[in-house]
């Protein structure tokens, strides 16, 4: 409850007008941020201890879910460094929902399967350089790995798995003029 | 050579020889649909003048016209089964992807716009502009926080004779979720995925303002010039509209404006991508 309160708290601070329209001073504008980032990793704490009971996970550090905190600059230091990545969505619609999911990849092959083991259509689309170039950038990601999530229930979630494979499939379907 | 395209079964976008958008095609009609960045010379003022300020962190006021920031765009084109992108570079500070998802009927534009240059001393409001060929007759709608949408009327107020001596920024309004215009035939909607200031300045017209960065302080209470900074370099924002381009007509159903909203809650409210890599020790197995 007091990590849930932390963010509660943040947002009542963001309900004033200077926090809505930016109108506050650069070193509040900071203060907001910090604020705010702290009011997400409290509830990431929840987050987490949340998923690895659904998922079954042991609590032992090394079946932490995390998310894409960079995602913004197509960075994601999990997503870009492993071999094999569990993905779940959580859809907080309360009806399906079909988003398309991009994950912050190195080039290669990858395979999506669902969590019946089917694969899913996936395609890999290069980074812009206009990102990739970014002077405050660290990821060695160079694409971003696209897939849709099938009618995620409301309220609910699916998992995927992504998997790095050996070699690029030369019958790709990236076309690019 | 051949001018590019990219879309699905319900949409296509087409671009010009200079690699700007230039159409569109929904259900076999195509629409003139152009879109460009450009960019407002903020006001360098007397703040002791009312009418004479600064364009600053509270007030949008331009110094003239907009310029548009380049001629000629260079583009790369990606296409696959999944999603079909152009990614499109204007100049230095300025880039977009507009992309089309398989089976989807938006496009969807990621633009990416910093640090904007302030060598020349003067500072800039960089918007995103769509013109197309809908006889919007001097109205627009903007939303209400994502509630109900409200009409606006370009040089015009509901309860007083206006007297509009700012033409740009007088036709200004607070757009937090959508802005659209339509006609008899047809209807144009921009969602956003953040607070921007929004217009139709022209008929056929709409721009949302993506970036700002100045120089001044418009004396209004903020008391620093809206000349924000990271790493030593002016700030880099990335973002997304949506556009919806369709039939304006009432008796089609759903509505384009039924699938606007419900657009709108999917991009306001998306889904949460959680991610785990258990040091590559997770194997299919324990999927």
């Amino acid at each position: 409850e007091a990590h849930l309160t932390a963010l509660r708290d943040v947002m009542g601070v963001m309900q004033h007008h200077d926090a809505i329209t930016g109108t506050e001073k650069q070193h509040v504008a900071d203060d907001y941020a910090r604020m705010l980032y702290e009011g997400f990793e409290a509830c990431s704490a929840n987050i987490r201890s949340v998923l690895n009971q659904l998922s079954g996970y042991r609590e032992d550090g090394k079946f932490d879910w995390s998310y894409c905190k960079q995602a913004n600059i197509s960075a994601c230091a999990t997503t870009e460094n492993a071999d094999n990545t569990v993905v779940l969505l959580y859809n907080p619609l309360g009806y399906g929902s079909n988003d398309y999911v991009r994950l912050p990849v190195k080039d290669g092959q990858y395979s999506v399967l669902n969590d019946r083991g089917q694969t899913v259509p996936s395609t890999l689309v290069p980074i812009p350089s206009s990102v990739i170039d970014l002077p405050f950038r660290e990821s060695e990601a160079t694409h971003e790995l696209v897939f849709q999530g099938e009618q995620v229930p409301p309220v609910g979630y699916k998992t995927y798995y992504v998997s790095k494979e050996e070699s690029r499939d030369s019958s790709s379907t990236e076309m690019r003029q | 050579e051949d001018n590019v395209s990219i879309g699905n079964e319900h949409v296509s976008v087409n671009f010009d020889e200079n690699g700007f958008m230039s159409s569109i095609t929904v259900h076999g009609e195509t629409h003139s649909l152009k879109q460009n960045f450009l960019y407002y010379d903020g006001a360098l003022g007397n703040n002791e003048e009312f009418r004479n300020r600064s364009s600053g962190a509270y007030i949008f006021r331009p110094n003239g016209t907009e310029k548009a920031v380049t001629d000629v765009v260079e583009i790369q084109v990606v296409k696959s089964d999944v999603v079909q992108e152009v990614h499109q570079i204007f100049n230095e500070w300025i880039s977009q992807v507009i992309r089309v998802y398989a089976g989807q009927e938006h496009v969807e534009l990621e633009w990416l716009v910093g640090p904007i240059p302030i060598d020349d001393g003067v500072g800039k409001e960089i918007i995103s502009r769509f013109e197309s060929d809908i006889k919007s007759d001097g109205a627009f709608w903007t939303d209400s926080n994502g509630r109900e949408m409200l009409r606006r009327v370009r040089n015009y107020r509901e309860t007083w004779n206006l007297d509009l001596v700012e033409p740009v920024s007088g036709n200004y309004y607070p757009v937090t979720a959508k802005i659209a215009i339509e006609d008899d035939q047809s209807r144009l909607a921009v969602l956003n995925d953040r607070a921007q200031g929004g217009s139709s300045l022209v008929d056929g017209q709409l721009e949302l303002m993506v970036h700002r960065r100045l120089l001044r302080d418009d004396a209004f209470g903020v008391g620093e010039a809206l000349n924000e900074t990271q790493y030593g370099a002016g700030l880099v924002a990335r973002g997304k509209h949506w556009l919806f381009f369709g039939s304006s007509q009432k008796d089609v159903s759903p509505t384009l404006q039924a699938k606007e909203r419900f657009l709108q809650n999917k991009v306001l409210l998306p889904s949460w991508p959680f991610v785990n890599s258990a040091d590559n020790l997770l194997t299919l197995d324990d999927f």
